[in-house]
């Protein structure tokens, strides 16, 4: 369940716009 | 120039588009309890660029976290037939990358029409400015 959570979060993060 | 949280009040994509937007938008999502929906809309967009290997184990997460449960805040914003569509799909060894499309654009619309003039509205965003 734990590296669910974590493809979750990185899956999340990776659609986060970049800093500008 | 137009400072960022100008621009955050033109649209929910302008607000989406920046990092410090993002952040004060989700704590006040947090405060209302909904801070699901806003990483629900981000777990959709990044869904679609997983590479396939990846895609049914990220399917079923996304699945497990915000749509099985009926009582979750994303899970009652959706349409029926929409998580009837994605449950389908759930099960498929090579998951559609657009198989929660529709389901975005749902919760999207939640956001537009519910949360985001809330949050322009709100102390957090006022005080900000």
């Amino acid at each position: 369940i734990d590296s669910e959570d974590d493809l979750l979060q990185e899956c999340i993060s990776s659609a986060m716009p970049k800093k500008k | 120039p137009t400072p960022p949280y100008l621009k955050w009040a033109e649209s929910l994509h302008s607000l989406l588009d920046d990092q410090e937007g993002i952040q004060l938008f989700r704590n006040f999502l947090c405060q209302e309890g909904c801070a699901d929906l806003l990483d629900f809309w981000f777990a959709c967009s990044g869904f679609r660029k997983t590479s396939q290997e990846k895609r049914a184990k990220l399917a079923k997460a996304i699945y497990r976290k915000y749509i099985v449960d009926g009582s979750g805040i994303v899970s009652r914003q959706i349409k029926g037939a929409t998580k009837s569509f994605i449950r389908d799909c759930v099960g498929k060894p090579h998951p559609d990358p657009a198989m929660f499309e529709q389901a975005q654009t749902e919760i999207q619309g939640v956001m537009e029409e519910n949360t985001y003039p809330l949050f322009l509205k709100s102390d957090l965003y006022l005080e900000y400015t």
